[in-house]
């Protein structure tokens, strides 16, 4: 576990929650992408199916329940229980262009041709790329509230933390690993536009707008 | 091989 892991899985437990205490204490899902949340589900499911059938440590079977509950609860709570808050017109990025793109490139590229090794594969590629309908609802409401502009930053920085961990890893270890490096590096790039915005306006206490 | 390289990682 490097340093760079940690900071990387913190941010992205902090960036969960962020989303859980926006939705919660707003009572609204307003300005959330609930295709995004979907998908994330579908990359947790996906990515841990060997929850029961591999223990590798407590923190990391922890944090694979805190995640697959976590985005459970988050798309419960945007399609059930806030859905009067949910935004669907502007929610409007077309799920099956990320997601039959993304089976078809883990049926190409993966270590193995089982279906763990391809669930695996799909995963990685989809969460490189799930963030798109989020990205996307930012651009078309033309602003984000500052909380989910917070979330952003946090999910966003998560995967370029574990970039610097493949770095770390290569160095020290010798070997990495090609499939979730090359996601990692497209999933961290495509934040690339809202990380400047951040820093350029966020951070200066401004609120977060595309400019048109 | 980078399989197990990281399936310890989440």
């Amino acid at each position: 576990m490097t340093l760079f892991r940690l900071a990387g899985d913190l941010s992205h437990v902090l960036a969960i929650l962020l989303l859980l205490y926006k939705i919660w204490t707003t009572k609204s899902a307003a300005g959330i992408s609930g295709k995004t949340q979907l998908m994330f589900c579908m990359v947790y499911v996906t990515r841990y199916l060997d929850l029961f059938t591999s223990f590798i440590s407590v923190y990391n079977s922890t944090m694979k329940v805190l995640f697959i509950s976590a985005s459970v609860a988050t798309v419960y709570l945007i399609y059930f229980k806030f859905k009067a808050t949910y935004d669907g017109n502007h929610d409007t990025f077309r799920m099956e262009f990320v997601i039959v793109p993304a089976l078809i490139l883990a049926l190409i590229w993966n270590y193995a041709f089982t279906f763990f090794e391809i669930s695996w594969a799909f995963s990685i590629f989809l969460e490189a790329v799930a963030i798109l309908p989020q990205l996307f609802m930012v651009t078309k409401t033309g602003e984000a509230e500052n909380i989910t502009s917070h979330y952003l930053f946090a999910l966003g920085s998560y995967r370029a933390l574990y970039i610097l961990n493949w770095i770390d890893r290569y160095y020290f270890e010798g070997h990495w690993d090609p499939i979730a490096v090359t996601a990692g590096i497209v999933q961290t790039v495509l934040y690339g536009d809202f990380f400047y915005l951040y820093f350029t306006r966020v951070i200066k206490g401004r609120k977060l707008q595309v400019l048109p | 091989s980078g399989a197990t390289a990281s399936k310890d990682e989440l």
